[in-house]
């Protein structure tokens, strides 16, 4: 699972 | 991922295919600013440090090559192909951009979401970028007539943010812990530098005229 801080946009 | 935010990378993507397109078709790059294209190429090179330690899903690592590679060789092509370079407007495209990087930089180190290496360096392409078309506009208006593909290419750029920002409303809004104010207020101040550039495409488009900006 990617954490809240992880940048998943672009 | 919602339609707002895959309506925005398509967007993104056609911008840099109209640019390729125009660079490969016509074997010229007037009117294109190559500091801007330097800019992105920074943008994309400081935004994707993840690339090989977060892995979000393949569209995003994709996307992400795409971008890196296609900024490179844009920056390339202009610096190095000889027919291409010939064309470029040297002598028009003079705005200080090294001046943006450092600015963007200093207020990465002074506001960032947390202290570490990758966060201010996302921060500074978050800022870089929202200041990257600024050459280009000045350039356009110094040049004052614009070909087609290079409006189209500056409103498609324009117009990937400004759908961003209703990814950003979209998510804020169906999203519990989601806040992203950094990205947020960079992409109003991106999208708002393209405001009269927009107001006079779309003048042209409506008389169905050339588009010219005053100088």
């Amino acid at each position: 699972i990617t954490s809240p801080s992880t940048k998943d946009e672009l | 991922m919602n339609a707002f935010r895959l309506a925005g990378d398509i967007t993104h993507l056609i911008s840099i295919l109209v640019l390729l397109l125009k660079i490969y078709a016509t074997k010229s790059c007037s009117g294109i600013s190559l500091k801007t294209q330097e800019l992105y190429a920074v943008v994309f090179l400081a935004r994707y440090l993840d690339l090989f330690t977060d892995f979000i899903s393949v569209y995003n690592s994709v996307m992400k090559v795409v971008f890196i590679l296609s900024s490179v060789a844009i920056v390339w092509c202009m610096r190095r192909h000889r027919a291409v370079k010939r064309s470029y407007d040297k002598e028009l495209d003079t705005f200080r951009h090294y001046y943006l990087v450092g600015a963007c930089f200093v207020f990465a180190l002074l506001v960032h979401e947390k202290f570490t290496f990758q966060e201010v360096f996302w921060a500074f392409s978050i800022y870089l970028e929202a200041v990257a078309i600024i050459p280009q506009l000045v350039l356009l208006q110094r040049s004052g007539n614009v070909d087609n593909l290079t409006g189209q290419y500056v409103f498609f750029l324009g117009a990937y943010r400004a759908l961003y920002i209703l990814n950003w409303i979209y998510r804020y809004f169906t999203e519990a812990k989601f806040s992203r104010w950094i990205a947020c207020i960079s992409g109003l101040v991106q999208t708002a530098l393209y405001a009269d550039f927009f107001y006079y495409y779309f003048l042209s488009w409506k008389n169905n005229a050339k588009l010219n900006l005053p100088a």
